[in-house]
């Protein structure tokens, strides 16, 4: 299911899922317009670490990955 | 596996630990057998040892706190994230903060078991990061183990050994048992316990694994069954498709568990008997729906019965020899589905292709042959 059919609430949730675990960082400027958004390319890169079909886009089976209980620490060695 | 870095790891052997609070979830010395238990699933294969203590500051400070609890990581109350852990290091390395808004337990999976939870997050406080192996310990995500068969994952081992070595203690005359390992699934000797499919994909099951083939996906996701579906059974004997009831049934021993999509349907695990199988069957190797008749072929031993779904009785005039109905089908089936009006038969390390209206066998391939390798 593309990003644009994705409630708001989703939407808003998967963002703080990439932030904290996946270092997703504010979009600004006209980065966001050239390529791939920082936002489709860090849901690529969940859904290749967690074997997920790789769309680049919030589909249901990323949604429910994101949406499953899990550990604090990010994926992403933010930490260090 | 992953580590946080080389350099985040403990240069001692000799480790500490403190309890600092408790959950109301468990009693004392249910918290206190957890913890204690999660610390030695490393020290078993490590030379590390950890030492509890009641006072001071402990290399592993571990509590039960909820929301903002001054690190700067608020938890998120139920669900979500269930506790998180540091770095090794001073001051908050090495320790480790569940998140009491989340229903501890002991053993049951009517809640978070603190065991597994906790094991998962003392690797964080000794120095290993999250793990992309499905069914590692360290993988992100919470799945039900039990606790009294637990052993640590062989990515797990590996990791751990990579930071601090093997344990030096441990007695070579004691067996100890194997790490499960995540199956390969290019591996050509591989026996998949049962394969079917469900909403136009293909499920292969191994162990307590599946691999989800899509039409478009270059390669097949694996995960946890009970990723998938939390109360499904593992290592299952057999599986299909009906597509009518858009239910998937699975297989093990003389149950048999419904889902549709992602939920479990009301009423299941059944017994085979509600499948028209005689007392007498135990278990099915494997299991067909033939989407043209719209009977379901139950494979066992070297025979196998047809189910008439639509009038839910066993046909007459079964079991028939498996070999009689299909050519060149010699051992026990281990695995069918059907596909694009072509049956496909698992047998052993091998698949056979069928026409199943006339039994003629059209090929032998591979059995990683569905499976993009």
């Amino acid at each position: 299911v593309p990003l644009s059919e994705v409630s708001m609430e989703d939407e808003s949730f998967a963002k703080n899922y990439l932030k904290k675990f996946f270092n997703l960082t504010e979009e600004e400027g006209p980065a966001v317009r050239r390529g791939i958004s920082p936002l489709n390319k860090k849901l690529a890169e969940m859904q290749r670490f967690f074997g997920l079909k790789i769309t680049g886009s919030l589909d249901a089976d990323t949604l429910a990955m994101m949406k499953k209980p899990r550990c604090g620490v990010p994926d992403e060695q933010v930490a260090r | 596996f992953s580590i946080f870095g080389n350099n985040f790891k403990w240069q001692k052997r000799s480790l500490t630990y403190r309890i600092e609070n408790y959950t109301p979830d468990m009693s004392v010395a249910e918290v206190d057998y957890s913890i204690d238990k999660a610390l030695q699933v490393w020290a078993k294969v490590t030379p590390l040892k950890f030492q509890r203590i009641y006072s001071g500051i402990a290399d592993i400070m571990i509590s039960f706190v909820r929301w903002e609890h001054g690190d700067y990581n608020s938890f998120d109350g139920p669900g979500k994230t269930l506790a998180h852990a540091f770095a090794p290091g001073d001051g908050l390395g090495g320790d480790a903060h569940f998140d009491d808004d989340e229903f501890f337990t002991f053993r049951s999976n009517r809640g978070v078991v603190l065991f597994i939870v906790a094991a998962h997050e003392f690797g964080h406080s000794l120095g290993l990061a999250h793990s992309s192996v499905p069914g590692a310990l360290m993988y992100p995500t919470y799945s039900y183990r039990n606790p009294d068969t637990f052993v640590l994952p062989q990515d797990d081992v590996r990791g751990i050994q990579y930071l601090y070595g093997s344990n030096s203690r441990k007695d070579p005359s004691v067996d100890d048992p194997k790490p499960p390992t995540t199956p390969d699934v290019c591996d050509s000797t591989m026996v998949l316990d049962a394969v079917t499919t469900h909403r136009g994909e293909i499920i292969f099951f191994k162990d307590s694994f599946l691999w989800r083939s899509y039409p478009q996906s270059q390669t097949p996701q694996q995960s946890l069954i009970r990723s998938l579906w939390p109360s499904a059974p593992v290592d299952i004997d057999a599986a299909y498709e009906n597509r009518q009831l858009d239910t998937v049934f699975l297989f093990k021993g003389r149950k048999v568990w419904a889902f549709t999509g992602n939920q479990p349907v009301r009423g299941y695990p059944k017994t085979l008997t509600a499948f028209g199988l005689p007392k007498a069957v135990r278990k099915v190797d494997a299991a067909l729906h033939d989407v043209n008749s719209g009977k379901t072929l139950f494979f066992v031993g070297n025979s196998y019965f047809s189910y008439d779904e639509s009038r839910k009785t066993m046909e007459q005039g079964y079991p028939r020899l498996v070999n009689q109905a299909f050519t060149g089908l010699t051992r026990r089936v281990t695995a069918a589905f059907q596909h694009k009006g072509f049956t496909y038969i698992y047998s052993g390390p091998y698949m056979y292709e069928y026409d199943l209206g006339t039994g003629t066998l059209h090929r032998v391939l591979r059995n990683s042959y569905f499976l993009r390798c």
